[in-house]
């Protein structure tokens, strides 16, 4: 573990918690792509195959186990909640993530470290990383004006694995023999898939201004 | 803990 892994894991984790804030506290999910949200439900239950058969740490444990209940209880309150899914933005979040699902599962069939069930579902969760938060991106477009909560739960999710490039980074100059190659390139992919966003996003910072992404 | 595929990682 070295400080850039754990600031990954603690913006991605903070971006869960204030993604959940928005949702509990104003009761709303709009400006919320539900997409986004099963994509990432998928992504850690595809990854966190090992979650009962390899033991790695307590923490590791413990945060596959957040990751994956939060991101089941966020589409259940986007789906089932009486209050919140009457604000789900329905006609804004038509992205055919299918496409999606399928171009990373066939690239994960051909693209993998080893040719294992685990292994595929791994190299699939990665590529499909890379590409959920499009949904998401696609309706804040959409949406105009962006609500505060939401911006930052879109600017700490890109920024999470800004801070794992570092981590690989760092990895591979301090040990021996460490590549990382599938969740290296996909991750500066998932990065830049930001950039537009990061940029208007320090735009509205810089101007105290509403965040505002052009159509 | 290390696993020995690597994947030690979230």
């Amino acid at each position: 573990m070295n400080i850039f892994r754990l600031a990954g894991d603690m913006t991605h984790l903070l971006s869960i918690l204030v993604l959940l804030l928005k949702i509990y506290a104003t009761k709303s999910c709009s400006g919320i792509s539900r997409k986004t949200q099963e994509l990432y439900a998928i992504v850690f239950m595809a990854r966190y195959l090992d979650l009962f058969t390899d033991f790695i740490s307590v923490y590791n444990t413990f945060m596959k186990l957040i990751f994956i209940a939060s991101s089941l209880a966020i589409v259940w309150c986007m789906r089932f909640h009486p209050v919140v899914r009457r604000s789900y933005d329905r006609e804004l979040d038509t992205f055919r993530y299918f496409f999606l699902v399928g171009a990373s599962f066939a690239l994960a069939l051909v693209w993998h470290d080893k040719f294992t069930l685990q292994e595929v579902f791994w190299a699939f969760s990665i590529y499909l990383e890379a590409v959920a938060i499009l949904p998401q991106l696609v309706l804040l477009q959409r949406s105009g004006n962006v609500d505060n909560l939401t911006g930052q739960y879109v600017f700490f999710l890109g920024a999470y694995r800004a801070f794992y490039i570092l981590n690989w980074i760092y990895r591979y100059m301090t040990e021996p023999r460490f590549t990382r190659w599938i969740a290296g390139i996909s991750g500066v992919v998932q990065t830049a898939l930001y950039a537009d966003f990061f940029y208007y996003y320090f735009i509205s910072w810089k101007n105290n201004s509403k965040l505002k992404l052009p159509a | 803990g290390y696993k020995e595929n690597g994947k030690d990682e979230l």
